[in-house]
C-alpha cells in the first residue's frame, strides 16, 4: 500500500488523529453546517437577513434598516420630548413583543419583569411563560410543586393556550433582576 | 511553516479578532431604542 | 507632498461646522439644507476651487475621524455602546456629507462626475487605511474604517432615481475599493472585510438585483477567491488557530448563505475558487461543488439501477466562467498539447508532461496545482467535443483509444504519489450535479480505476473519494453516483483489494455507505 499521505494509510492517520484532537477535524472532517445558526431549509432566501459571519442567528426585524420617509424615524432632537418608555402602561401582547424580539438585551430582561409583576411566571426548562387562568385552581399544591390547567403563551401562534402542567417551584425563574445601568431611553 | 509574509498576515488578523466588528457597527444609530446587550441567563430565549 | 499651510485647521473647523449643522434640528431632511448651507462655505473657503484640495480635504477629513476614534478607544472608562455612539456622531455626518456630495456633483444626468468623486473618495479612505494599518500594526483599529464604507454603502443605496441610475458605477467602485482592500494587503481588517462583503444590502446588489443581474457575479467571484487566497497558507497546517477557526467559519457562513440562495453563481464559478480552495478543505470545496442550478431536480444517487446516461441534463456542458485555457502556460506547452489532443505528436509530449507540471521538490508544494487543474479540465473538455464530434456521448466505452485518455493514463502511471493525488482531485473537483463534464469525469476515473496497471493507483482513487465521502455533509451528486458505481459494479472487484480491508475504521466506512446504498 502507499505509505505516505496520499494514500489510504495517510487517510486513516487522520481519521484516528481526529478521534483525539477536535482542532484537527474541522477541515477534513468539517462539521455540522446546521449548526451554524443558518436555516437551510428556508423557502426564503437567507441573505436578506444574513446578520454577519461571527453571528449564530438571523438578524431580528429591528436590526433590519428599511428605507422608510425619514419623517417615520425618532429624531434625535424630539426623542426627550417624547414619552418615556413605561412597560407597565403596556399591554401583555407588547410586552411578550419586547421579550421575544430583544433577545440577550436589557429590554428582555425588562420586559420579563412586567410580565413577573403581571403574575407570569417563566419556566426555565419549558421555556414558556405560563400563568393561573382565572378560576383554575391547582389540583395538587405542596411546598415544592403544584399540578393543574395553566395557559402559556404559545409565542408561534401568538396567543395563550389552555394546557395541563407539572410545575416544579424550582424550575421557575424568580423576579429577573434589571443590571442597575439600565437606562433603556 | 509560514513565509514570513504570511506569518505577518497572521499576526495582523489575531490582533484584529480582538475587536471583531459589532453588528451595530453595521447598522444606523437608533436614538430610540438603542441596541442595549447585556448578559441574560442562557435559559431566556435568543431573538425569535 | 505637504498640505498648503492653514488647510488643516481650515478643514478641521469645515468638519466641525459639518457635524454641528448635521446634527442641528434645522439640518431638514437628510440633511438637504444643512448640506445647500455648507457647500457655500466650501465655496467660500475655496476647498472646491481645484481637484486636489478636493482630494486633501477628503484626506485629512478621514484622517481626522480615525483620529477622533482611536481617541475615544482609548478612553477606557465608557462602554462599547457609549464609545461607538461617539464615534458614529462624527463618521456618520462625515458619510452623510460624501453621499450628498457625490448625488449632487454634477448636473443629474452627468453620471461620469459622481462616478469620479465616489472612485477618489473610495480611494482616499482605502489609502488611509493602508497607511494607518502600515504604521500602527497591531494596535490598528478597523472600526472607523468599517462604519465608513457600510453607511456608504447603505446611503449610496437609498432607492432614490439617481442613484438607481448609476447603481452599476457605485457598486464597482465598491468592489474595486474591497479588492485593493483584500485581506493579504490589509490583514488587520479581514474581520470588517468579510463582514462588508457578507452584508445583504451588498449581496443583494452584487448578485440579485442588478440590472443585468450577472454583471456584479464576476466581481463578487473576485473577492471571494480574495478570502480563498488569503486563508490558504493558514489552512494547510490543519491544526487551525481559534482565530483563523473563526474566518473559516464565516467564510462558510457566507457560502451557506451563496449556496441556499444563489447556487448557480457557485456552479458557474466553481473552477476559480476550487483552483485557490487548498486540498485538505474538504468541506468547503464540497459545499461549493454540490451547488447545483435551482430548476435541476437530481435523481436520489442510492436508486437502484440508476441509468445516469439517460438523464435529459447528463449530455448538458455546464457553465464554466473562468478562462481555463488561458491557465495553461507557457504557450508553447499549450501547442504541444493541442497538436498531441489532435495529432497525438510529438511523442515526446507524454514523457515530458510530468516536468512541465512538476515546480519544486519542496514536499507538499511540489506541482503547479491551478496548472495540473486547468490541463485535466482542458483535456476533458475537448474529450467530450471529441466525442460529441462523432455522434457520440461519454460513456466507458467512448471515452478509450484516445490521446485525451492517453493523457490521463500517462499522468495516472507516471507521477509520484502526491502528483497522482493532485491530479485526482483535479478529476474529482469536476463531479457535481447531472451535466456533461460530471459525466465525462465520473467515467474517466472509473475507467483508470478498472484500466490501472498498479494497485497504488485504485487506492488513490479509492482515497480521493473516500476523504471527500467521510466529510460532514453536503456531498456533490456527481462524488455519490461514482462512489457508488465502483462499490456496486462487480466489474470493478473493489471489495477484493487489500487496502478495503487495511484497517477496522476503513472497512466500517466501506460498510456503511455500502449499506446505505442498497
Amino acid at each position: 500500500m502507499v505509505t505516505d499521505p496520499f494514500g489510504m494509510v495517510g487517510l486513516l492517520t487522520f481519521i484516528r488523529a481526529a478521534e483525539t484532537d477536535a482542532n484537527l477535524v474541522q477541515l477534513a472532517l468539517g462539521s455540522d453546517l446546521t449548526t451554524l445558526g443558518l436555516n437551510l431549509n428556508s423557502p426564503e432566501n437567507l441573505y436578506g437577513t444574513f446578520q454577519s459571519p461571527w453571528a449564530d442567528g438571523p438578524c431580528r426585524p429591528q436590526d433590519i434598516d428599511f428605507h422608510v420617509p425619514s419623517e417615520y424615524l425618532t429624531n434625535l432632537h424630539i426623542k426627550d420630548k417624547l414619552a418615556p418608555i413605561k412597560l407597565s402602561r403596556y399591554g401583555e401582547d407588547l410586552l411578550f413583543y419586547l421579550y421575544y424580539t430583544h433577545g440577550g438585551e436589557v429590554l428582555q430582561l425588562a420586559a420579563a419583569a412586567e410580565l413577573y409583576n403581571r403574575d407570569w411566571r417563566y419556566h426555565k426548562d419549558e421555556r414558556v411563560w405560563i400563568t393561573r387562568g382565572p378560576g383554575m385552581e391547582p389540583s395538587v399544591k405542596t411546598n415544592s410543586y403544584e399540578m393543574g390547567m395553566y395557559y402559556y403563551f404559545d409565542c408561534h401562534r401568538w396567543c395563550k393556550v389552555p394546557k395541563e402542567f407539572h410545575l416544579d417551584y424550582d424550575k421557575l425563574e424568580e423576579r429577573p433582576h434589571l443590571p442597575a445601568s439600565f437606562h433603556h431611553n | 511553516p509560514l513565509s514570513k509574509d504570511h506569518a505577518y498576515q497572521l499576526a495582523m488578523m489575531e490582533a484584529a479578532a480582538h475587536h471583531l466588528p459589532h453588528p451595530s457597527d453595521s447598522e444606523r444609530l437608533r436614538h430610540y431604542l438603542p441596541r442595549n446587550p447585556c448578559p441574560t441567563p442562557t435559559y431566556h430565549c435568543p431573538a425569535m | 507632498f505637504d498640505d498648503p499651510p492653514g488647510l488643516q485647521d481650515k478643514t478641521e473647523y469645515l468638519l466641525r461646522e459639518w457635524v454641528n449643522m448635521y446634527h442641528s434640528p434645522a439640518g431638514g431632511r437628510d440633511s438637504t439644507k444643512a448640506f445647500s448651507a455648507f457647500v457655500n462655505q466650501m465655496h467660500q473657503q475655496g476647498i472646491l476651487k481645484t481637484d486636489d484640495l478636493i482630494t486633501r480635504f477628503f484626506r485629512i477629513c478621514t484622517e481626522l475621524c480615525v483620529k477622533l476614534c482611536y481617541h475615544a478607544l482609548s478612553e477606557q472608562a465608557h462602554t462599547a455602546t457609549l464609545t461607538r455612539s461617539k464615534c458614529f456622531h462624527t463618521l456618520d455626518a462625515f458619510v452623510r456629507l460624501i453621499a450628498l456630495l457625490v448625488k449632487h456633483s454634477g448636473d443629474a444626468a452627468n453620471s461620469v462626475t459622481k462616478i469620479n468623486l465616489l472612485n477618489k473618495v473610495l480611494g482616499i479612505v482605502a489609502g488611509v487605511l493602508l497607511h494607518d494599518h502600515e504604521k500602527r500594526g497591531s494596535d490598528f483599529q478597523q472600526l472607523p474604517y468599517h462604519r465608513i464604507f457600510i453607511m456608504l454603502l447603505l446611503e449610496l443605496n437609498a432607492p432614490e432615481h439617481v442613484l438607481e441610475t448609476i447603481n452599476f458605477q457605485v457598486m464597482t467602485a465598491f468592489c474595486n475599493a474591497f479588492h485593493v482592500l483584500r485581506p493579504s494587503k490589509a490583514p488587520g481588517f479581514v474581520y470588517s472585510w468579510l463582514e462588508l462583503i457578507s452584508h445583504r444590502i451588498f449581496i443583494a446588489r452584487m448578485l440579485a438585483t442588478m440590472p443585468q443581474q450577472k454583471q456584479g457575479w464576476p466581481m463578487y467571484a473576485q473577492l471571494l477567491i480574495d478570502i480563498f487566497k488569503f486563508v490558504t497558507p493558514f489552512l494547510r497546517n490543519a491544526d487551525l488557530s481559534k482565530h483563523v477557526s473563526l474566518l473559516y467559519k464565516g467564510t462558510l457562513r457566507l457560502l451557506l448563505v451563496l449556496l441556499h440562495d444563489f447556487p448557480e453563481f457557485l456552479c458557474d464559478y466553481h473552477y476559480g475558487f476550487c483552483d485557490v480552495i487548498p486540498p485538505n478543505c474538504i468541506q468547503m470545496r464540497n459545499l461549493i461543488l454540490s451547488a447545483f442550478p435551482r430548476n435541476m431536480r437530481l435523481p436520489d444517487p442510492f436508486t437502484p439501477n440508476l441509468k445516469v446516461d439517460m438523464l435529459s441534463d447528463i449530455t448538458q456542458p455546464p457553465r464554466i466562467l473562468t478562462n481555463f485555457a488561458a491557465m495553461i502556460q507557457p504557450v508553447t506547452f499549450k501547442k504541444e498539447l493541442d497538436s498531441y489532443i489532435k495529432t497525438r505528436s510529438p511523442v515526446t509530449f507524454l514523457s515530458e508532461l510530468r516536468g512541465h507540471l512538476q515546480v519544486s521538490h519542496e514536499p507538499g508544494q511540489r506541482y503547479n496545482v491551478p496548472l495540473m487543474n486547468a490541463l485535466v479540465l482542458y483535456v476533458g473538455s475537448q474529450a467530450i467535443a471529441y466525442i460529441h464530434s462523432k455522434g457520440s456521448t461519454p460513456s466507458m466505452n467512448t471515452i478509450t483509444h484516445s490521446s485525451h485518455m492517453d493523457i490521463f493514463q500517462n499522468l495516472a502511471v507516471d507521477l509520484d504519489t502526491e502528483g497522482r493525488y493532485l491530479f485526482l482531485n483535479a478529476v474529482a473537483n469536476q463531479l457535481r450535479y447531472p451535466n456533461s463534464h460530471t459525466h465525462y469525469f465520473s467515467c474517466t476515473l472509473l475507467y483508470l480505476f478498472a484500466e490501472a496497471n498498479s494497485e497504488a493507483i485504485q487506492e488513490q482513487i479509492t482515497r480521493v473519494l473516500l476523504e471527500r465521502l467521510i466529510v460532514n455533509r453536503p456531498h456533490p451528486w456527481g462524488l455519490l453516483i461514482t462512489f457508488i458505481e465502483l462499490i456496486r459494479n462487480p466489474s470493478f472487484k473493489f471489495w477484493g483489494h487489500d487496502f478495503v480491508h487495511c484497517a477496522p475504521e476503513i472497512e466500517k466506512l466501506f460498510d456503511t455507505v455500502a449499506r446505505s446504498c442498497m
